[in-house]
């Protein structure tokens, strides 16, 4: 079945989105079908591929059995790359989804038989920075999750209690399929002491994890999201571009030899 | 009774741990005597002073009325600046809270009779980045709600949600005091037209509500965290020390013309 790929971390603003809408768009250039699911009421994902919150448009519905998946599935600019949106309604659906039956399988329920038919090479998940119920869905959901990561301090800190959950999620049989896909380092500023310290501790702590593509500070990577264009529509030949398709060849290649 | 203030913004990593940690550090530099509560389970602000996360050091005995605020109140390095930590359990208040009696005002009614002392000039409130349970928590316990904003395209698109979300607490009565007391604008680099056209579109907006103050991008402030220092101690002499004394400047002054 098509892989499920959580892109999570509860530290805020990290990258997760601008990684899911880049990711995304980059496999989708190497000629994968991809599916993007905004999980996050932010709704950061759909506008950053350019789409319109619509109210009734996003997940919620799905999580609680009242629709199914495909008919809320929309098309972007890419013909190969697909979106689920999200809008601020699915805020409520963390309480609505927290007394539902299985709550935390209510994803995985709705995406099996879409990941059976494999009409997309891989379906990525965008979530909110946060531990709760709907990004616990996600991970139950997932074959891998995507940890993205700033070099900062902050960020350092946090990592330990997402990999603590993977394991523990894994263990208990609600994720089974879970596993570390990998952790890409984001807003990496050379000139900086703090970010080349940061990454030397992911690398000396998760030698196997760590993605060899650095995703750099580039002002072009934050300005893309305003006019709702992917970095390879937006400004091809920049630096952020160059380092999302290096992430999406790694990506692919770590695929491959698993 | 003490001024409430609630820090706090959906989005993540806009800089509301490193907002509440800085104004709180000025704040007290100014011979303010100040509370802050670190009400995320990241615990980011607690680290931040150089505290340690210790199990059950949290306010979460507290909003489930187990435990008295007194008791988890901490000394930080400075005599003016006193903390309630927090803690990764606090990730499980909310579900705790959730289904808790009168589940929105937990936190004002253990914070009331602290208030009523008069022991501090502030108490501020750092906020996970949600509109979950612990953030509603803090709204309806607060006089004003501080918005850190980062000066990008994402920040932009939730400012209006948090807004709403204020009106309709207040309207409702949930919060009755809640009003905003200002938006910040946070990682402000002149070099880049992206910051100039936020800031420029935020003044627009909001005209009465924007701070003078812009808090510059500066690396300083992401080294800080790392050694357990405020700006004020870890830098004396940057421009990230320079902007937020400027803030607590401002943040006083108005508070006075109330
Ligand atoms: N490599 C980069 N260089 C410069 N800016 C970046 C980079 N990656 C992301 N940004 C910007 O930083 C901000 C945070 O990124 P983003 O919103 O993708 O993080 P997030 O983890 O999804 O945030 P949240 O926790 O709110 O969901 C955004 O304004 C984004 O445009
Ligand atoms: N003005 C600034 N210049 C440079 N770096 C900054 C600035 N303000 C904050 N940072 C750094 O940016 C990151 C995000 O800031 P911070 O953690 O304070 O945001 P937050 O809103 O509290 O995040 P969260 O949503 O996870 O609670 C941190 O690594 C912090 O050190
Ligand atoms: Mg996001
Ligand atoms: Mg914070």
């Amino acid at each position: 079945p098509t892989p499920i790929i959580a892109i999570a971390n509860q530290k805020g603003g990290v990258g997760k989105t601008t990684t899911a809408v880049n990711l995304a768009a980059c496999l989708a250039e190497r000629r994968k079908k991809v599916l993007l699911i905004d999980l996050d009421p932010q709704a950061n994902a759909t506008s950053g591929l350019g789409l319109a919150k619509t109210e009734g448009a996003s997940i919620y519905d799905v999580l609680l059995g009242d629709r199914p998946l495909a008919e809320i599935i929309q098309q972007s600019n890419d013909p190969r790359l697909d979106i689920v949106a999200s809008e601020v309604d699915l805020a409520g659906a963390e309480i609505d989804v927290a007394r539902a039956d299985q709550y935390l399988q209510r994803l995985a329920m709705a995406l099996e038989p879409l990941a059976h038919q494999e009409s997309y090479h891989f379906i990525l998940v965008d979530c909110p920075p946060s531990l709760g119920i709907l990004t616990m869905n996600a991970l139950c959901a997932a074959d891998g999750l995507l940890i993205p990561m700033q070099c900062e301090y902050y960020a350092l800190e946090g990592i330990s209690v997402i990999l603590n959950l993977v394991n523990k999620l894994h263990e208990s049989g609600a994720a089974p399929r879970l596993a570390v896909e990998g952790i890409v380092m984001t807003m990496y500023d050379m000139r900086t002491n703090l970010s080349r310290q940061v990454v030397e501790e992911i690398r000396n702590h998760f030698p196997d994890k760590i993605y060899d593509s650095l995703i750099p500070r580039s002002v072009r990577l934050a300005e893309a999201p305003s006019h709702g264009l992917p970095i390879i529509a937006y400004d091809p030949n920049c630096t952020g571009a160059a380092a999302y398709r290096q992430l999406a060849r790694e990506f692919l290649k770590r695929r491959r030899n698993m």
